[in-house]
């Protein structure tokens, strides 16, 4: 059992549409380079989850085929249980044929949410066993004249956010993307020199990992160094959220993230976010729960960086997104 | 050739239950379910 990142899908946001079968059904999924694995509620789903979702119809579908075996994947904020199928998935004009996805029986944690599944592109070491992931079944199919994806992650609007898969479109970005080697191949994970703040190194001193998660919305670190960096903010705790004086988006340093020699600067205005008359911060504790010294870089960190993830040379760009 | 597909940014769970005033009662129980399924 892989437990996926911390996924705080209270924030979660991008969602894009996928079809499955034959005729198509179509599902809005979240593109998660936190997970390996495709799954979409199925019809029979007893979950109140399901009722406010769409669910797949096996019946309906020409290509279906039944795999059977049970699965049940978990989620830092959220369980799915079911089983294994296969049919042809469409991915705009990419066709990923026999396409191993799981059908959810049972949901936990993904009531009301915007989306019907999560589409996990992680390496398959993430992944349900004796299944292929679907980025990887496109490529061994020849989709994609460079293994690569990238994300473009809008910041003020609803529309214009992007995945692109088989290259990269350089209006989406400036300057030159910086490649950073991928430490671990399960998740995206990278290694990170730092964090700073005002030239002081406030967390990450000896280095640490970092997982670049397009399947979560904040940032994550381990809780004592979170606390280390909301102190610098003022921040404080109320009702599970920090928060911060809205002033102080005019004189609080950026945070730096420095990676592989190259700083990463998160302005204020980027991690404090106004929500009606409060402004609270994105940071959160936890991730000492899953692994020691890691913290994850969410949508906040990636709406900041257009985000190039190259499955050939394992490794991540990044640059300054336009 | 490159495939672009949109994704949307939709508004977040967070954002609708705050403004219901339902955020704190969803994350109490939330924990409850989660801490009850880790049993299971």
């Amino acid at each position: 059992i892989t437990i996926h990142p911390l996924r705080n899908y209270l924030d979660t946001a991008y969602v894009g549409n996928i079809t499955i079968g034959t005729p198509p059904q179509e599902f809005r999924v979240v593109f998660d380079t936190g997970s390996a694995n495709l799954w979409v509620p199925c019809i029979t789903c007893t979950s109140p989850a399901c009722y406010t979702h769409k669910t797949f119809n096996p019946q309906n579908s020409s290509s279906f085929r039944e795999v059977g075996s049970p699965i049940t994947i978990f989620y830092g904020s959220g369980i799915i249980q079911g089983f294994l199928g296969s049919d042809t998935v469409r991915i705009g004009n990419l066709v990923s044929p026999e396409q191993s996805f799981g059908l959810s029986l049972e949901e936990y944690g993904f009531d009301s949410l915007p989306f019907d599944g999560i589409l996990g592109l992680a390496f398959p070491a993430m992944g349900i066993e004796d299944t292929i992931p679907i980025f990887d079944n496109l490529w061994s199919h020849g989709a994609f004249s460079e293994p690569v994806f990238a994300f473009y992650l809008n910041t003020n609007k609803p529309e214009g956010s992007v995945v692109m898969f088989g290259g990269v479109d350089h209006r989406y970005y400036k300057g030159e993307l910086n490649w950073i080697p991928v430490s671990q191949t399960s998740h995206w994970q990278i290694s990170m020199n730092n964090i700073s703040m005002n030239g002081t190194v406030t967390a990450c001193s000896c280095g640490c990992e970092a997982l670049v998660d397009t399947g979560t919305s904040l940032i994550y670190g381990p809780t004592k160094l979170v606390t280390n960096i909301h102190k610098l903010m003022n921040a404080r705790l109320e009702n599970s959220e920090y928060v911060v004086s809205c002033d102080a988006v005019k004189t609080l340093p950026p945070v730096i993230f420095n990676i592989n020699g190259i700083d990463y600067p998160l302005r204020p205005q980027a991690y404090i976010i106004k929500i009606q008359n409060n402004c609270r911060s994105v940071f959160q504790g936890g991730t000492e729960n899953s692994s020691l010294n890691t913290w994850i870089l969410g949508d906040i960190f990636l709406r900041q960086y257009f985000s190039v993830f190259d499955r050939k040379n394992r490794r991540i760009g990044l640059a300054p997104a336009v | 050739c490159i495939v672009i597909l949109p994704l949307k940014k939709m508004k977040t769970l967070r954002e609708t239950l705050r403004e219901k005033n339902l955020l704190n009662n969803f994350l109490e129980e939330q924990a409850y379910r989660l801490s009850k399924n880790d049993s299971k």
